[in-house]
Protein backbone atom coordinates (compact mmCIF):
# COMPACT_ATOMS: atom_id res chain seq x y z
CA UNK A 1 0.00 0.00 0.00
CA UNK A 2 2.77 2.42 0.55
CA UNK A 3 4.41 4.20 -1.93
CA UNK A 4 4.82 7.61 -3.18
CA UNK A 5 3.33 10.12 -4.15
CA UNK A 6 0.31 9.82 -2.44
CA UNK A 7 -2.67 12.36 -3.04
CA UNK A 8 -5.59 11.69 -0.43
CA UNK A 9 -8.73 13.71 -0.33
CA UNK A 10 -12.16 13.50 1.98
CA UNK A 11 -15.28 12.67 0.53
CA UNK A 12 -15.62 11.32 -3.35
CA UNK A 13 -14.08 14.23 -5.07
CA UNK A 14 -12.52 12.34 -7.71
CA UNK A 15 -12.06 15.86 -10.07
CA UNK A 16 -9.91 17.18 -7.24
CA UNK A 17 -7.86 14.16 -6.65
CA UNK A 18 -7.19 14.04 -10.33
CA UNK A 19 -6.54 17.68 -10.30
CA UNK A 20 -3.90 17.17 -7.61
CA UNK A 21 -2.31 14.06 -9.32
CA UNK A 22 -1.88 15.75 -12.42
CA UNK A 23 0.08 18.88 -11.17
CA UNK A 24 2.37 16.55 -9.52
CA UNK A 25 2.60 14.80 -12.87
CA UNK A 26 3.54 17.86 -14.25
CA UNK A 27 6.21 18.89 -12.32
CA UNK A 28 4.56 20.80 -9.66
CA UNK A 29 4.86 20.94 -6.28
CA UNK A 30 3.29 19.36 -3.03
CA UNK A 31 1.86 23.15 -2.52
CA UNK A 32 1.04 23.74 -6.07
CA UNK A 33 -0.90 19.65 -6.24
CA UNK A 34 -3.01 20.34 -2.88
CA UNK A 35 -3.88 23.92 -3.85
CA UNK A 36 -4.88 22.69 -7.57
CA UNK A 37 -7.01 20.29 -6.04
CA UNK A 38 -8.74 22.50 -3.58
CA UNK A 39 -9.19 24.73 -5.44
CA UNK A 40 -10.83 22.34 -8.23
CA UNK A 41 -13.44 21.61 -6.20
CA UNK A 42 -13.94 25.31 -5.42
CA UNK A 43 -14.76 25.56 -9.24
CA UNK A 44 -16.89 22.36 -9.26
CA UNK A 45 -18.66 23.18 -5.81
CA UNK A 46 -18.38 19.81 -5.01
CA UNK A 47 -21.26 18.59 -3.03
CA UNK A 48 -22.44 22.36 -2.31
CA UNK A 49 -20.04 22.12 0.69
CA UNK A 50 -17.02 23.87 -1.06
CA UNK A 51 -16.77 27.10 -2.92
CA UNK A 52 -19.53 29.77 -3.89
CA UNK A 53 -23.36 29.40 -3.96
CA UNK A 54 -23.87 27.06 -0.90
CA UNK A 55 -24.20 27.05 2.97
CA UNK A 56 -25.47 30.57 3.32
CA UNK A 57 -25.28 32.07 6.52
CA UNK A 58 -28.28 33.60 8.42
CA UNK A 59 -28.38 36.67 6.05
CA UNK A 60 -28.13 34.58 2.76
CA UNK A 61 -24.53 34.79 2.51
CA UNK A 62 -21.96 32.68 1.16
CA UNK A 63 -18.64 32.84 2.85
CA UNK A 64 -15.36 30.76 2.49
CA UNK A 65 -12.78 29.33 5.08
CA UNK A 66 -9.87 27.73 3.57
CA UNK A 67 -6.03 26.70 4.84
CA UNK A 68 -2.84 25.51 3.08
CA UNK A 69 0.55 24.23 4.73
CA UNK A 70 3.75 23.18 4.05
CA UNK A 71 5.00 20.45 6.14
CA UNK A 72 8.41 20.99 5.51
CA UNK A 73 8.75 24.78 6.81
CA UNK A 74 5.36 24.60 9.35
CA UNK A 75 4.38 27.61 7.23
CA UNK A 76 0.42 27.96 6.93
CA UNK A 77 -2.07 30.40 5.30
CA UNK A 78 -5.70 30.37 6.33
CA UNK A 79 -8.54 32.34 5.28
CA UNK A 80 -11.93 32.48 7.49
CA UNK A 81 -15.55 34.39 7.24
CA UNK A 82 -13.71 35.08 3.36
CA UNK A 83 -16.73 37.30 1.22
CA UNK A 84 -17.15 38.16 -2.03
CA UNK A 85 -14.19 36.06 -3.66
CA UNK A 86 -14.22 32.21 -4.97
CA UNK A 87 -11.11 31.02 -5.19
CA UNK A 88 -9.91 30.92 -1.04
CA UNK A 89 -7.59 28.41 -1.23
CA UNK A 90 -5.63 30.69 -3.42
CA UNK A 91 -6.25 33.41 -0.88
CA UNK A 92 -4.91 31.46 1.77
CA UNK A 93 -1.79 30.27 0.01
CA UNK A 94 -1.31 34.01 -0.29
CA UNK A 95 -1.40 35.01 2.72
CA UNK A 96 1.47 32.29 3.46
CA UNK A 97 3.61 33.62 0.41
CA UNK A 98 2.99 37.56 0.80
CA UNK A 99 2.42 38.08 4.90
CA UNK A 100 4.48 37.06 7.70
CA UNK A 101 1.11 36.11 9.13
CA UNK A 102 -1.02 32.95 9.25
CA UNK A 103 -5.03 33.79 9.39
CA UNK A 104 -6.93 36.76 7.91
CA UNK A 105 -10.43 36.64 8.41
CA UNK A 106 -14.12 38.97 7.19
CA UNK A 107 -13.98 41.73 5.62
CA UNK A 108 -10.62 42.77 5.97
CA UNK A 109 -9.34 39.19 3.81
CA UNK A 110 -11.49 40.08 1.20
CA UNK A 111 -9.53 43.40 0.99
CA UNK A 112 -6.24 41.87 1.32
CA UNK A 113 -7.45 39.07 -1.46
CA UNK A 114 -8.43 42.15 -3.69
CA UNK A 115 -5.08 43.79 -3.02
CA UNK A 116 -3.46 40.68 -4.19
CA UNK A 117 -5.45 40.19 -7.43
CA UNK A 118 -8.43 38.43 -6.40
CA UNK A 119 -11.35 39.29 -8.37
CA UNK A 120 -14.07 40.47 -6.21
CA UNK A 121 -17.56 38.66 -7.15
CA UNK A 122 -20.57 37.52 -5.92
CA UNK A 123 -20.67 34.58 -4.20
CA UNK A 124 -24.49 33.54 -4.31
CA UNK A 125 -26.06 31.69 -6.51
CA UNK A 126 -29.22 29.89 -7.53
CA UNK A 127 -28.80 27.09 -4.52
CA UNK A 128 -27.76 29.38 -2.39
CA UNK A 129 -31.01 31.87 -2.52
CA UNK A 130 -32.98 28.77 -2.87
CA UNK A 131 -31.65 27.18 0.16
CA UNK A 132 -32.04 30.47 2.54
CA UNK A 133 -35.64 31.30 1.32
CA UNK A 134 -36.37 27.70 2.43
CA UNK A 135 -35.10 28.44 5.51
CA UNK A 136 -36.69 31.50 6.27
CA UNK A 137 -40.00 29.89 5.39
CA UNK A 138 -39.65 27.45 7.77
CA UNK A 139 -39.08 30.06 10.60
CA UNK A 140 -35.70 30.01 10.36
CA UNK A 141 -35.25 25.94 11.20
CA UNK A 142 -32.66 24.95 12.03
CA UNK A 143 -30.26 27.12 13.40
CA UNK A 144 -27.29 27.56 15.84
CA UNK A 145 -28.79 29.70 18.34
CA UNK A 146 -29.55 28.66 22.30
CA UNK A 147 -30.69 30.45 25.47
CA UNK A 148 -32.17 33.26 23.73
CA UNK A 149 -35.78 35.11 23.08
CA UNK A 150 -38.02 34.57 20.77
CA UNK A 151 -37.69 30.75 20.96
CA UNK A 152 -34.90 29.69 18.24
CA UNK A 153 -36.93 26.62 17.68
CA UNK A 154 -39.71 28.09 16.57
CA UNK A 155 -38.92 31.25 15.29
CA UNK A 156 -36.40 33.86 13.28
CA UNK A 157 -34.04 36.47 15.04
CA UNK A 158 -33.29 38.81 16.12
CA UNK A 159 -32.89 37.69 18.91
CA UNK A 160 -32.12 38.70 22.31
CA UNK A 161 -30.09 36.76 25.34
CA UNK A 162 -32.61 34.99 27.60
CA UNK A 163 -30.59 33.68 30.67
CA UNK A 164 -34.00 32.94 32.14
CA UNK A 165 -34.77 30.65 29.13
CA UNK A 166 -33.22 27.23 29.44
CA UNK A 167 -35.61 25.19 26.78
CA UNK A 168 -33.13 22.48 25.73
CA UNK A 169 -31.11 22.84 22.76
CA UNK A 170 -31.87 21.70 19.17
CA UNK A 171 -31.90 18.04 19.92
CA UNK A 172 -28.04 17.47 17.66
CA UNK A 173 -30.42 14.75 15.90
CA UNK A 174 -31.34 17.24 13.58
CA UNK A 175 -28.36 17.75 12.68
CA UNK A 176 -28.07 18.45 8.38
CA UNK A 177 -24.93 16.32 7.72
CA UNK A 178 -25.08 17.95 4.82
CA UNK A 179 -23.55 21.06 6.67
CA UNK A 180 -20.67 20.60 7.44
CA UNK A 181 -17.26 21.97 7.09
CA UNK B 1 -15.54 20.51 2.63
CA UNK B 2 -12.46 19.29 1.01
CA UNK B 3 -9.49 18.47 2.86
CA UNK B 4 -6.14 17.28 0.72
CA UNK B 5 -3.00 15.71 2.21
CA UNK B 6 -0.53 15.49 -1.00
CA UNK B 7 3.10 13.88 -0.05
CA UNK B 8 5.75 13.90 -2.18
CA UNK B 9 8.41 11.31 -3.91
CA UNK B 10 10.86 12.93 -1.82
CA UNK B 11 8.46 12.92 1.28
CA UNK B 12 7.53 16.52 1.14
CA UNK B 13 4.33 16.81 3.16
CA UNK B 14 1.43 19.56 1.55
CA UNK B 15 -2.01 19.82 3.39
CA UNK B 16 -5.24 22.42 2.57
CA UNK B 17 -8.74 22.80 2.47
CA UNK B 18 -11.23 24.58 1.37
CA UNK B 19 -15.19 25.22 2.01
CA UNK B 20 -18.25 27.01 2.68
CA UNK B 21 -18.76 26.35 5.87
CA UNK B 22 -21.87 25.17 7.96
CA UNK B 23 -25.30 26.29 6.46
CA UNK B 24 -27.42 28.95 8.13
CA UNK B 25 -24.48 29.60 10.48
CA UNK B 26 -24.39 32.82 12.33
CA UNK B 27 -22.49 35.12 10.24
CA UNK B 28 -19.05 35.43 10.80
CA UNK B 29 -19.10 31.75 12.32
CA UNK B 30 -15.84 30.13 10.71
CA UNK B 31 -15.30 26.43 11.21
CA UNK B 32 -12.34 23.98 11.62
CA UNK B 33 -11.29 24.16 8.25
CA UNK B 34 -9.02 26.68 8.13
CA UNK B 35 -7.31 26.26 11.68
CA UNK B 36 -3.97 24.49 11.03
CA UNK B 37 -4.07 21.35 13.37
CA UNK B 38 -7.83 21.40 13.09
CA UNK B 39 -8.83 20.83 9.80
CA UNK B 40 -5.88 19.75 8.23
CA UNK B 41 -1.88 19.60 9.30
CA UNK B 42 1.14 18.61 7.63
CA UNK B 43 4.83 17.96 8.90
CA UNK B 44 7.21 16.53 6.27
CA UNK B 45 9.03 14.69 9.99
CA UNK B 46 5.48 12.49 10.41
CA UNK B 47 2.99 12.84 7.91
CA UNK B 48 -0.30 14.67 7.60
CA UNK B 49 -4.01 14.47 8.23
CA UNK B 50 -7.43 16.34 7.79
CA UNK B 51 -10.87 16.43 9.25
CA UNK B 52 -14.14 16.92 8.20
CA UNK B 53 -17.68 17.26 9.47
CA UNK B 54 -19.11 19.56 12.25
CA UNK B 55 -16.55 22.36 12.91
CA UNK B 56 -18.06 23.98 15.70
CA UNK B 57 -17.41 20.55 17.53
CA UNK B 58 -14.00 19.01 15.95
CA UNK B 59 -12.20 22.01 16.04
CA UNK B 60 -12.07 21.83 19.87
CA UNK B 61 -9.85 18.97 19.75
CA UNK B 62 -7.14 19.22 17.02
CA UNK B 63 -7.77 15.79 15.74
CA UNK B 64 -5.49 16.44 12.35
CA UNK B 65 -2.85 17.65 14.79
CA UNK B 66 -3.22 15.01 17.30
CA UNK B 67 -3.48 12.08 14.27
CA UNK B 68 0.17 14.28 12.68
CA UNK B 69 1.85 13.19 16.31
CA UNK B 70 0.32 10.13 16.55
CA UNK B 71 1.92 9.10 13.57
CA UNK B 72 5.12 10.81 14.59
CA UNK B 73 4.77 8.41 17.86
CA UNK B 74 4.58 5.21 15.27
CA UNK B 75 1.12 5.07 14.83
CA UNK B 76 -0.55 3.45 11.73
CA UNK B 77 -2.52 6.02 10.14
CA UNK B 78 -5.87 4.40 10.43
CA UNK B 79 -4.99 3.88 14.39
CA UNK B 80 -4.06 7.49 13.91
CA UNK B 81 -7.41 8.78 12.64
CA UNK B 82 -9.22 6.40 14.99
CA UNK B 83 -7.80 7.59 17.76
CA UNK B 84 -8.48 11.06 16.50
CA UNK B 85 -12.18 10.46 16.45
CA UNK B 86 -12.53 8.61 19.88
CA UNK B 87 -11.60 11.57 21.64
CA UNK B 88 -14.04 13.44 20.23
CA UNK B 89 -16.49 10.92 20.45
CA UNK B 90 -15.81 10.41 24.08
CA UNK B 91 -17.62 14.19 24.79
CA UNK B 92 -19.86 14.16 21.67
CA UNK B 93 -20.70 10.66 20.89
CA UNK B 94 -22.85 11.29 18.35
CA UNK B 95 -21.13 14.04 16.48
CA UNK B 96 -20.27 13.80 12.65
CA UNK B 97 -17.13 13.52 11.70
CA UNK B 98 -14.04 12.08 10.03
CA UNK B 99 -10.15 12.31 9.32
CA UNK B 100 -8.31 10.68 6.64
CA UNK B 101 -4.36 9.94 7.74
CA UNK B 102 -1.38 9.54 5.45
CA UNK B 103 2.20 9.02 6.71
CA UNK B 104 5.79 10.21 5.35
CA UNK B 105 6.16 6.50 3.41
CA UNK B 106 2.76 6.67 1.53
CA UNK B 107 0.48 4.70 4.22
CA UNK B 108 -2.77 6.15 4.53
CA UNK B 109 -6.32 5.73 6.88
CA UNK B 110 -9.31 7.06 7.74
CA UNK B 111 -11.71 6.91 10.67
CA UNK B 112 -15.23 8.37 11.10
CA UNK B 113 -18.03 8.71 13.92
CA UNK B 114 -20.83 6.26 13.77
CA UNK B 115 -23.95 7.81 13.60
CA UNK B 116 -27.63 7.20 12.14
CA UNK B 117 -27.32 7.56 8.11
CA UNK B 118 -23.33 7.93 8.16
CA UNK B 119 -21.56 4.40 8.91
CA UNK B 120 -19.18 4.53 5.89
CA UNK B 121 -16.91 7.59 4.75
CA UNK B 122 -15.68 7.58 1.34
CA UNK B 123 -12.35 9.51 0.22
CA UNK B 124 -10.19 9.52 -2.72
CA UNK B 125 -7.07 7.85 -3.15
CA UNK B 126 -4.33 8.43 -5.86
CA UNK B 127 -0.50 6.52 -5.60
CA UNK B 128 1.80 5.33 -8.82
CA UNK B 129 0.05 1.57 -7.90
CA UNK B 130 -3.29 3.06 -9.16
CA UNK B 131 -2.10 6.39 -11.02
CA UNK B 132 -5.23 7.52 -11.35
CA UNK B 133 -8.12 8.54 -8.54
CA UNK B 134 -9.55 5.62 -6.31
CA UNK B 135 -12.60 5.84 -3.94
CA UNK B 136 -12.23 4.27 -0.69
CA UNK B 137 -14.98 3.67 1.83
CA UNK B 138 -13.73 3.09 5.57
CA UNK B 139 -17.11 1.82 7.95
CA UNK B 140 -17.41 4.43 10.56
Amino acid sequence: QASLPLVINTWHFENAASAAWSSLQMGGSVLDAVERGCAQCELEQCDGSVGFGGSPDERGESTLDAMIMNGNTMEVGAVGDLRRVKNAVGVARAVMEYTEHTFIVGESATIFAQNMGFKSEDLSANQSIAIFSKWLQSNCQPNYRKHVFPDPSKSCGPYKPNAKSRQPKHPKGNFDPSSHD
Amino acid sequence: TIGMIVIGKNGHVAAATSTNGATHKIPGRVGDSPVAGAGAYADSTAGGAAATGDGDIMMRFLPSFLAVDLMRNGAQPTAACEMAISRIKKYYPDFFGAVICANTTGGYGAACNKRPGFSQFPFMVVNPQTNKPQLHKVDC
